[in-house]
């Protein structure tokens, strides 16, 4: 009884073990497929316009963004050498990665929030390994990971 | 009995989890991997941008500073304490150990 | 240059996981509480 109550917990622990994991790797398979989107993008818009875009128009990946209300009052404050910056706000900010610009572009097809269209799971499942176009296939229906577990366990507590 | 054959059973649970996370492991170290090496491929780095308008257009109407950073810049903010005038004051620093930040003011106007 | 308050969040560039700015955000929200 004692080793069954241990295995029962040794379960619960690798289970949600494997449940961080798979979020994880869905929000690395999104990252793989914003990164190629956005690629993809910029070379077809750059073929269509048959020049690149004026070097001080784009930025860059990586960078993050801060992001506060246009009335807030934004004072800085740079070292000699800009290796050091000190912004004060008088109101709320927020501050985004460029993932989540991506996102908001919709570089990665709404498999973020489950809202993919077929053609766009379609796309989405043609940047990844074969390997991996079960997890797309998931995040496209929005099916949360703890459900593909249920099927392995086989009981109630999944 | 009960007991032992949920023991059995149990084991043979662990046996199939430990399998997956095992496939969870190597899959997140082959994806890692693959962006690591997008980001380094001249080709593909040469066309990972965005533009000025597909920052705007991700917030609406917010001033943005567009900060770009050497890897390893640590920024930090402070949990926002309330000034002399009552007002709370909200604050970021960004500090770089290796090269210059650049911070661009983006706005639609 | 400033010196960091121990009540601090922190990010590192190419270091922390998204998560991190969520928390900052999710902090500020909430007025620092």
């Amino acid at each position: 009884a004692q080793e069954c109550q241990n295995l029962e917990l040794e379960k619960q622990k690798r289970m949600e073990r494997i449940r961080q994991k798979r979020a994880q790797l869905q929000e690395l398979i999104l990252q793989q497929i914003a990164f190629k989107s956005l690629v993809q993008r910029n070379q077809a818009s750059e073929a269509s316009s048959q020049a690149p875009p004026p070097p001080g128009s784009v930025i860059q990946l990586p960078f993050i963004i801060l992001n506060t209300s246009v009335r807030t009052v934004i004072d800085c404050s740079i070292s000699n050498d800009k290796c050091e910056y000190l912004f004060n706000f008088d109101n709320t900010f927020e501050i985004h990665d460029d993932i989540e610009i991506l996102k908001r572009m919709g570089m990665s097809l709404g498999l973020e929030n489950g809202k993919c269209s077929p053609e766009n799971l379609r796309v989405a499942k043609s940047l990844v390994p074969k390997s991996l176009e079960t997890y797309v296939t998931g995040m496209a229906s929005g099916s949360t990971h703890t459900s593909s577990l249920s099927g392995l366990c086989g009981d109630q507590d999944c | 009995k009960e007991t032992l054959e949920r023991v059995e059973f149990l084991k043979a649970q662990m046996a199939e989890l430990e399998l997956r996370e095992q496939e969870l492991d190597s899959q997140k170290a082959w994806l890692q991997q693959s962006i690591e090496s997008m980001t380094q491929d001249p080709v593909d780095s040469r066309f990972k941008y965005v533009t000025h308008e597909d920052i705007c257009n991700a917030f609406n109407g917010d001033t943005l500073l567009a900060v770009i950073a050497p890897s390893g810049t640590q920024l930090e903010v402070p949990v926002p304490e309330m000034g002399q005038s009552g007002q709370k004051k909200y604050q970021v620093n960004l500090r770089s150990q290796s090269a210059p930040i650049q911070v661009m003011l983006i706005n639609r106007e | 240059s400033c010196v960091t308050p121990n009540s601090a969040y922190t990010y590192k560039f190419n270091g922390s996981p998204s998560k991190e700015l969520s928390d900052i955000n999710r902090m500020i929200r909430q007025g620092g509480v």
